[in-house]
């Protein structure tokens, strides 16, 4: 399920999008403990020149933002995560065993160019 | 065509999960408190987006990232020559076939939870002698037991869980799994002492019996996803 940006004006430009996927609808809730779900957010938008200048952009794209105003050809700086956080797992295998597994980096907090 | 691509897709996550295919457990095994209150630690720190260590268990003082809980697979020994003060013989049995080659065990603790901690109805001392099975046999009748026991114990029952460090003997049987043959479990009774009653030694030990649950708590760190030391992440 998709969640809403926050504000439309900026809905095209980089920032995180939210996206929960429900073991329910997956069916894996039988086999899962915890948690009910996972947040599977993604990065996406455009990364302009006026936003390269603001904090959640590196110095990068700020000098590939000014390329690209001066030759259209060199592509825009792209949008990325910037922050990640991990995920822990508590399930159920097929031997019975329960099992607590820790996966980093698994979801996006913060987006940048 | 769709069903047919996500279908795709759920494998692929399966695998990154680390397991071939979607698990469909026939009854679910109690979740030990432990690994809730480390899951919950874990969530509670992703949350407030504290840095943490993956490849370490604070709550069990080892490195590690994955935890699994075994549970007991072996069976009760009846026999009628069982030695007079001896309440139960058990065969115990782990399958460590879930642990992936590349990874490294760092814990093994055996948890014999001998049934709830109350002292109203406080039973007989207990004994406990675990050894390990060296060699293959046909478990028909009860045994003396196999080998030196490694681990005795004397407690009052009931006693809650009681736990012991079998790392070295986990290597060994994760190194060699032929060797796996499990460990024999003796809980003898103590009768010493005076309850004041009279208490009747087979509806003592058919409650132990009853009440007895053993499983084997494993943690391993698995290099490709830990750094081999607790070296961090630039």
């Amino acid at each position: 399920s998709a969640i809403p940006a926050p504000n439309a004006s900026c809905k095209n430009l980089c920032h995180r999008h939210q996206l929960f996927i429900n073991f329910r609808d997956l069916g894996w809730h039988k086999w899962i403990i915890a948690p009910k779900g996972f947040m599977a957010n993604y990065c996406h938008g455009d990364c302009p020149f006026s936003l390269t200048t603001s904090l959640n952009s590196s110095n990068y794209a700020f000098m590939q933002a000014l390329m690209h105003a001066v030759d259209p050809q060199i592509p825009q700086a792209v949008c990325i995560p910037t922050k990640l956080s991990p995920i822990s797992m508590l399930y159920q295998d097929n031997d019975d065993n329960v099992i607590l597994r820790h996966y980093e980096d698994m979801v996006v907090d913060e987006c940048g160019c | 065509a769709l069903g047919q691509t996500f279908q795709f897709q759920e494998n692929v996550f399966l695998q990154f999960l680390g397991l071939d295919k979607v698990p469909s457990p026939q009854k679910f095994q109690p979740v030990p408190y432990i690994l809730k209150k480390i899951f919950q630690d874990r969530e509670a720190a992703a949350t407030t987006g504290g840095s943490q260590d993956l490849c370490s268990i604070k709550n069990l003082g080892v490195r590690g990232n994955v935890l699994r809980l075994l549970p007991d697979q072996g069976f009760y020994l009846y026999s009628k020559d069982l030695p007079q003060a001896s309440c139960l013989q058990k065969l115990l049995y782990f399958n460590l076939a879930a642990i992936r080659d590349k990874e490294q065990l760092t814990m093994a603790q055996l948890g014999l939870d001998l049934g709830s901690n109350t002292y109203y109805n406080l039973g007989p001392e207990l004994e406990l002698a675990l050894s390990l099975v060296q060699e293959p046999r046909v478990w028909g009748q009860s045994i003396s037991t196999p080998g030196k026991p490694f681990a005795l114990q004397s407690v009052p029952w009931p006693q809650g869980v009681l736990r012991f460090n079998l790392l070295d003997v986990a290597k060994d049987w994760n190194n060699n799994p032929q060797k796996n043959l499990g460990l024999f479990l003796e809980i003898l009774v103590k009768g010493d002492r005076d309850f004041g009653v009279n208490f009747q030694l087979e509806d003592t030990c058919a409650r132990l019996r009853h009440s007895l649950h053993a499983s084997l708590l494993v943690v391993t760190l698995n290099p490709e996803q830990c750094h081999p030391s607790s070296r961090k992440r630039r």
